[in-house]
């Protein structure tokens, strides 16, 4: 249905993650992915891993959190954990 | 950049350029589409130039495109770049396009003239065909550069967030980012905002653009208070393209065409709408109605180089571009591949007029060139450059501070057109730009300079300098103009005025705010937990004592809205005596807005070596009699000792 399609679809999301969940970052920071690659795992079940998430960026500095290809399911299920601040969806901005 | 450092009044033999050391202490990082150092001498390191802060961690990344042991130096300290945000969100829908590359190389021009602008080395006889020739320089001529490559075509929040994320990690001191979402969103949701409110409360100094939407209200964009604002504003300087009617009227019109001049002798002219089309598309237009004349286009859909290029592809000898009627005296300047002249919209109607009562219009161009001058004054308010008040939050007043951002020359990468145009085959090292994006990096140049001749000052103190030493006034003496209206331009457009470097060394007082303060405000805004703690995990408003209001927030600009009930506004401040002098005392002049009464409590401030801050409470209430029929009115706040001036603008919204 047009409803399953439109939650299947995978995008970028950009994930605040409470300070106090988040998982410690190596020295790579941004490029270290794996450490939220098992936050994920811990947060959505396995039936909705397909199609996988795969985590883009991990933030230190800017921001705690990450960022990840979702899908809309994936996301909504991310943003009703405890430990997830916010789910804010990726966009192109301009410039001026 | 061969005009600004003068416009700006840096002198390299006095004020501030040479009490800061040009920045050399200082690393600028610059969040945009890269820089293509090969060849550019704005990215050279200066011999003199003493090595790079100890405390900056970062480097630059090789590639096969980008040989950072050949580019990278004591100037360009850092490259790196950030793609995968991008390719995610446009996954399916775009290719990665040729010309582009997987390294901080600019394929785009760009990040390349907004480095350079910031902090380019100096560069002797530069120029785009002659058109501004001069000595080029960045606003922090020792300042480093070190680019973080976040736009490809567009800027994927999550690259630019990883952008920010790794500045700070560098140990970065000025940021700057020319970018923008359409529409201010929320500052929880706004990622730019996010990174930014981080970056300042590791002391970083975050400029921003404020956005090319305008003239139209409320269409500034990076509001949150922690950043630093920049509106765009001329020079002294124009490239005038005169058009020659038959009947002799002469239209000023503006260009940086480079190619043969036409003759005296005038040519046929027709309009594009009744050529096969009015915008001049590529492909529309009827080769034998245009063949060997000049063309007349309407504004909008495509490019103003498109439009003369079309023309050319179609045998035309020349275009002359009207502009948007929101844009009243302003026509944008391009690097046009044949003779054209962008006229405003007023000459372009006389011009269609002229076209509808001649059995044979004719008409012809003369370029001048590059004329700087004292005519028309100058600086005036770009009718692009955004406007107030901030729809988000209306009682911070936005933009801050206007700088200059239009038709400015800086460094280009070397594989792009000046035209952006895929078929014009020219390169050039430098390229005359407009756009907030251009008068950001201005202002992040001017911060680093503040950063290191005033080391011990927050982002907020360098912020507050700039803003309360900025001038109003214009060349000719009137209140700075805007060129959308042909009439005074109003805080919404300029901020608190053009930035005044050497006066900001020296301001007096200054509004500072930390990230305290910052928490304060959004818990004003009314945040939930959860939306809070995307700034500050531990913070619980509820708890929190302290909390006033969104307009107590210790800005150097004040904005009050009346609601219905048009009850008076209190808004609270506090100044930080930062002048040479210990012990100094303070009077407050009011200019009220009309329709307001403005009083201040105490109207008299006095510092000494142990009171060295001071408190006051300034209140907005409507007028009982008397009929404000504007929706906003302006006036403002000065403190002065009698040596420094400390002026805040204020806007009333009813």
């Amino acid at each position: 249905t047009a409803e399953e399609i439109q939650t299947e679809r995978v995008s970028s999301y950009i994930v605040h993650v409470a300070p106090a969940h988040a998982p410690r970052l190596p020295r790579r920071g941004l490029l270290a992915t794996r450490p939220y690659a098992a936050f994920l795992l811990n947060r959505i079940p396995l039936e909705m891993c397909r199609p996988a998430p795969r985590v883009l960026y991990s933030y230190g500095h800017a921001a705690t959190g990450f960022a990840a290809r979702l899908t809309a399911r994936q996301a909504a299920r991310l943003a009703s954990s405890g430990s997830v601040l916010a789910v804010v969806p990726d966009e192109l901005q301009e410039l001026h | 950049t061969t005009l600004t450092p003068s416009f700006l009044r840096l002198s390299e033999s006095s004020g501030l350029l040479p009490a800061s050391g040009g920045a050399s202490d200082v690393v600028i990082g610059v969040i945009d589409t890269g820089v293509y150092p090969e060849g550019r001498k704005s990215f050279a390191a200066d011999r003199s130039l003493p090595p790079p802060p100890r405390r900056f961690r970062g480097g630059c990344v090789s590639t096969p495109e980008f040989n950072a042991s050949a580019y990278c130096n004591g100037k360009l300290v850092g490259a790196k770049f950030f793609r995968k945000g991008h390719d995610a969100v446009l996954r399916g829908r775009r290719e990665v396009g040729e010309t582009e590359s997987m390294s901080p190389l600019d394929t785009e021009g760009h990040g390349t003239h907004v480095a350079s602008t910031a902090a380019g080395s100096a560069v002797l006889d530069a120029s785009l065909y002659g058109y501004g020739e001069g000595r080029a320089v960045g606003a922090a001529p020792s300042a480093r550069i070190a680019v973080y490559k976040a736009c490809w075509k567009g800027c994927a929040s999550s690259d630019v967030l990883a952008a920010f994320d790794q500045a700070i990690a560098d140990g970065v001191d000025v940021i700057s980012a020319s970018l923008g979402t359409m529409k201010a969103r929320k500052f929880y949701k706004d990622t730019t905002a996010v990174g930014a409110f981080h970056a300042v409360s590791k002391g970083i100094v975050v400029a921003v653009s404020a956005g090319n939407s305008g003239p139209g209200e409320s269409t500034v964009v990076n509001v949150a208070p922690w950043f630093l604002t920049v509106a765009a504003s001329t020079i002294n300087r124009q490239f005038p393209a005169d058009v020659v009617l038959g009947n002799g009227e002469t239209f000023i019109g503006t260009s940086l065409y480079a190619g043969k001049p036409l003759g005296a002798t005038k040519l046929p002219l027709v309009y594009g709408g009744d050529a096969g089309s009015n915008i001049c598309e590529a492909g529309k237009l009827n080769p034998t109605m245009v063949a060997g004349k000049i063309v007349l286009c309407d504004p909008g859909v495509n490019g103003r180089t498109e439009k003369g290029f079309a023309v050319k592809l179609a045998g035309g000898a020349g275009a002359v571009l009207g502009s948007d009627e929101a844009q009243g005296e302003q026509a944008r300047t391009s690097a046009h591949v044949i003779p054209v002249s962008a006229v405003t919209f007023s000459a372009a109607e006389k011009i269609k007029k002229y076209l509808r009562t001649q059995a044979s219009p004719v008409a012809t161009m003369v370029f001048h060139g590059t004329v700087v001058g004292r005519s028309p004054p100058s600086p005036r308010m770009a009718s692009f450059s955004s406007r107030g008040p901030s729809r988000l939050v209306p009682e911070i007043l936005k933009p801050d501070v206007t700088a200059p951002g239009v038709d400015i020359l800086a460094a280009w990468a070397g594989v792009t057109s000046p035209s952006l145009l895929d078929g014009d085959s020219r390169r050039v090292p430098y390229n005359i730009m407009s756009g907030t994006s251009i008068s950001c990096p201005q202002v992040s140049g001017i911060a680093a300079l503040l950063r290191q001749a005033r080391p011990e000052w927050s982002p907020a103190a360098i912020k507050s300098a700039l803003m309360t030493t900025a001038y109003n006034v214009d060349s000719a003496g009137a209140v700075i103009g805007d060129m959308s209206t042909g009439k005074a331009s109003t805080p919404f457009a300029r901020g608190a005025g053009h930035v005044d470097p050497n006066r900001a060394a020296d301001p007096g007082l200054v509004y500072d705010a930390g990230t305290e303060d910052y928490i304060a405000f959004l818990c004003a805004l009314g945040y939930s937990a959860e939306q809070m703690a995307v700034f500050s995990p531990a913070t619980n408003c509820s708890t929190r004592a302290g909390t006033g209001a969104v307009g107590d927030l210790n800005y150097p600009a004040f904005s009050a809205v009346f609601g219905p009930e048009k009850r008076a506004v209190t808004q609270r401040r506090v100044v930080r005596n930062v002048g040479g002098n210990a012990r100094a005392t303070y009077r407050a002049k009011i200019t009220s807005p009309a329709g307001v009464h403005v009083t201040v409590k105490p109207q008299k401030l006095q510092f000494s070596a142990t009171q060295g801050t001071q408190e006051y409470a300034i209140t907005f209430a409507p007028r009982m009699f008397g009929n404000v029929t504007e929706k906003h009115t302006f006036g403002s706040i000065e403190w002065s000792d009698g040596e420094h001036s400390v002026t805040s603008p204020i806007a009333v919204t009813w």
